[in-house]
């Protein structure tokens, strides 16, 4: 454990918080895109498998895994139920297909090993890369959004990006640690996609004023 | 030694 992979693993957490607690103050989950929900559970399910079958790691690992695969059923299940009325599907459009597709070939074409375990690893790491996608297509489509809900998608793209400093990190000093090609490359990919949020949130966001794309 | 179990991040 390093300080950018505590903080990112805490920039999830805050992140899970702000959207659980962005729906609950508002009692809406509008501006929330229902389709990236779905996805990150799709993502959480498939890469905790090892829940399961491994043998313990650590307390924090198995804690974590429980709160991020609960948390994420939570708000499918708010969104679904409770907030229904408040989600508009009509600018929820985005085609979630080729991101399930498209994960499912790269995970199948260059898996760490030819187990179900590790092909589904794969698959959740690709398609984690990409499920922010539908959210960030309804802010365009809306060409704005709530100050909280950029502060969500801040926190949850933080994640991986403190992740590219913590595997530098390993890489020079942690001789034991393996460092995951699949893991890196889909990292940095993730990374460039939230790069154009990135830079208006901080240039906007970051002095007070409204999340709007130009 | 956990090289059976390499996804030791979240």
């Amino acid at each position: 454990m390093n300080i950018f992979r505590m903080l990112g693993d805490l920039s999830h957490l805050i992140s899970i918080f702000i959207l659980l607690h962005k729906m609950q103050t508002s009692k809406s989950c509008s501006g929330v895109s229902f389709k990236s929900q779905v996805l990150y559970l799709v993502v959480y399910v498939f890469r905790y498998l090892d829940l399961f079958t491994n043998p313990f790691m650590s307390y924090y690992n198995t804690l974590m895994k429980i709160v991020f695969i609960a948390s994420s059923a939570y708000t499918i299940y708010l969104m679904s139920t409770v907030f229904k009325p408040t989600h508009d599907p009509a600018i929820d459009t985005f085609k979630i297909e080729y991101l399930l597709g498209g994960s499912l070939v790269m995970a199948l074409l260059f898996p760490p090993k030819w187990t179900f375990m590790e092909i589904s690893w794969a698959f959740s790491i690709w398609l984690e890369s990409v499920a922010i996608l539908p959210q960030l297509f309804m802010v365009q489509r809306t060409g704005e959004a709530e100050t909280i809900t950029t502060h969500y998608i801040f926190a949850l793209g933080a994640y991986r990006a403190l992740y590219i400093p913590n595997w530098i990190w390993r890489y020079m000093f942690d001789k034991k640690a393996k460092l995951e090609t699949i893991a890196v490359v889909a990292g940095l990919a993730q990374t460039l996609l939230y790069s154009d949020f990135f830079y208006i949130y901080w240039t906007k966001v970051m002095k007070g004023k409204k999340f709007q794309l130009p | 030694e956990k090289k059976e179990h390499p996804h030791d991040e979240l």
